[in-house]
């Protein structure tokens, strides 16, 4: 006899919604010459700093923090990248073939083309025209996000089954979501979840990408990058 | 875990909301 509210978000959709990182800055040296040793390094300690902010909120997603150490750090170890990526391309939706890294450090092709940025900029963009086909909505990203986190396939998971249960929930939380306001596609969560491995091959390259620039050591990385780099 | 010290730290720590 009661309809259904219009967006019933879910609990687990809420908490995720509130315990989404802050906006973050890069804030490139202004004493550095412009170029390519200027703008990796900027991303390089945008995304240490960043990746402090993913363990944190790692910590929040429902049902997490009760995996073993072990656990948490393979799931990270192996989805960090993805994370870092899929964060950058729910920024850049409102963009047109811009991607923002950062609040202040918007990336034009040009911009890319000048400061050594041109493949990750190539390899990123596709994701971000997909995503936006889809509009996907900010709900859907945290979900996501949360739901890259869980499904890294790592192969050093210790409890497979609590690491299932995790993956269970957020997938439930995504399909109650879908259920509840896009009755107009019910296809809408697998083609959100169709999404996961371009959302993998692009996090690879740039993984690859971050990589090779460690190998030739111009540029200085914080411990945490490197720490979680290495263990790619 | 030697390896992947700070993670391992950053883990460890409260979870308090702070971080974010």
């Amino acid at each position: 006899l009661h309809p259904p509210p219009l967006s019933p978000v879910t609990k687990i959709v809420s908490h995720l919604l509130v315990v989404e990182p802050e906006k973050i800055y890069a804030m490139p040296d202004p004493t550095m010459p412009d170029g390519d040793i200027k703008a990796l390094t900027t991303l390089c300690d945008l995304a240490d700093r960043e990746l402090v902010v993913i363990i944190g909120w790692a910590k929040h997603i429902p049902g997490f923090s009760s995996l073993s150490l072990a656990d948490q750090m393979s799931l990270l170890q192996s989805a960090w990248m993805e994370i870092l990526v899929l964060s950058i391309v729910f920024r850049s939706l409102a963009c047109e073939e811009e991607l923002v890294y950062a609040e202040d450090y918007v990336v034009d092709e040009e911009h890319a083309r000048l400061s050594g940025l041109l493949d990750l900029h190539v390899a990123i963009l596709p994701l971000v025209r997909r995503y936006k086909k889809l509009s996907v909505e900010k709900e859907e990203f945290v979900t996501l996000k949360a739901i890259a986190l869980a499904n890294s396939d790592s192969m050093h998971i210790e409890d497979v089954e609590a690491v299932q249960r995790l993956q269970d929930s957020l997938h439930e939380a995504l399909q109650d979501l879908e259920g509840g306001h896009n009755t107009e596609d019910p296809r809408r969560t697998g083609k959100l979840l169709m999404t996961l491995p371009l959302l993998r091959q692009t996090a690879a390259k740039a993984v690859q990408h971050f990589y090779s620039i460690k190998v030739q050591g111009k540029v200085p990385m914080h411990k945490l990058f490197l720490e979680m780099l290495e263990a790619k | 875990k030697e390896k992947h010290k700070i993670l391992h730290r950053l883990l460890q720590n409260s979870t308090s909301p702070v971080d974010l």
